[in-house]
C-alpha cells in the first residue's frame, strides 16, 4: 500500500458519498446517467466476485463490499426511487451502453493474464469495462452543457481516483522488482484521459470558488 | 508469475 493508492480509494469513496448524497440525500438523479452507474455496477459484481475466495487483506474486503453495496444502492434508487425516476432524464442518458460491454466482454476473453481461467477473463472484462463506464456520463453533462455542483465533485473525485491509481502504478513499478499490470496500466491511461476534458473545465470554472457551475462547450 | 499479477489491488 501507497500513499497515491491510499488516496486513490479514499478518492474514490468521496465519489459514492457525493453520489449517494446527491441520490438519496437529495433526492434527486438531475444530471446523473443510469447508464454510468449501471456499468459500474456491473464493473464491481465482476471484478470483486472474488470476494468468495480471496481474504488476502481485510481493506480490499470491506472496500470491495462498500463499492459492490453502493453502486447497487445507486442503480437501486435510480431505478425504483419515485423522486429521483422524476428527475431522472432518461432520454438524455441515450448512449450506446451495448457499443462498450460487447467490445470489453470480447477483449476480456482474448486479452487477459491467464487464459486458463474463467475469473482472470471476468476480471479483464472489468477492468476494460470501467475505463469506459463514464462516458455516458460524460456524453449526458455535455448535452447538458451546465453541470450541477454536487455532480461536477462527483465526476471529479471518481476521475482523480484512477489518476491516482497511475501514480500508484508508478511508484510501485519504480520500487518493486519485475512489477507488471500492463492490463490495468493502459486501461488505467483510457480511463484517466477521458476525463481530461471535463478537468480543464472543473479547473477553470473552479479556480473562481467552490461552488461555481461547471459549464462544457 | 502469480505474483507478477496478484490481484492485491481494487
Amino acid at each position: 500500500m501507497n500513499i497515491f493508492r491510499f488516496l486513490g480509494d479514499m478518492s474514490h469513496i468521496l465519489s459514492f458519498l457525493l453520489l449517494l448524497h446527491k441520490i438519496v440525500g437529495g433526492k434527486s438523479a438531475a444530471g446523473i446517467s443510469l447508464r454510468t452507474a449501471e456499468m459500474y455496477a456491473i464493473v464491481f459484481c465482476t471484478r470483486y466476485i472474488d470476494l468468495l475466495w480471496n481474504f488476502a487483506s481485510l481493506y480490499n474486503y470491506l472496500l470491495k463490499l462498500l463499492f459492490i453495496g453502493a453502486s447497487l444502492t445507486i442503480v437501486y434508487f435510480m431505478r425504483y426511487g419515485p423522486s429521483q425516476k422524476a428527475t431522472y432524464n432518461a432520454d438524455e442518458d441515450a448512449f450506446p451502453v451495448q457499443y462498450l460491454i460487447a467490445p470489453c466482454a470480447v477483449l476480456g476473453v482474448l486479452i487477459n493474464q491467464d487464459h486458463s481461467s474463467p475469473f482472470e477473463m471476468v476480471w479483464a472484462f472489468s477492468i476494460y469495462l470501467e475505463a469506459v463506464a463514464i462516458l455516458p456520463q460524460l456524453f449526458l453533462l455535455q448535452k447538458q452543457g451546465e453541470v450541477e455542483n454536487l455532480t461536477s465533485h462527483y465526476v471529479f473525485a471518481l476521475g482523480a481516483y484512477r489518476a491516482l491509481y497511475l501514480l500508484n502504478w508508478m511508484f510501485r513499478f519504480m520500487t518493486e522488482p519485475d512489477y507488471q499490470q500492463r492490463i490495468v496500466w493502459l486501461s488505467g491511461l483510457v480511463q484517466t484521459a477521458l476525463y481530461c476534458d471535463f478537468f480543464y473545465h472543473y479547473y477553470q470554472s473552479k479556480k473562481g470558488g467552490l461552488n461555481k457551475s461547471v459549464k462544457l462547450p | 508469475e502469480v505474483a507478477l499479477h496478484a490481484h492485491d489491488e481494487l
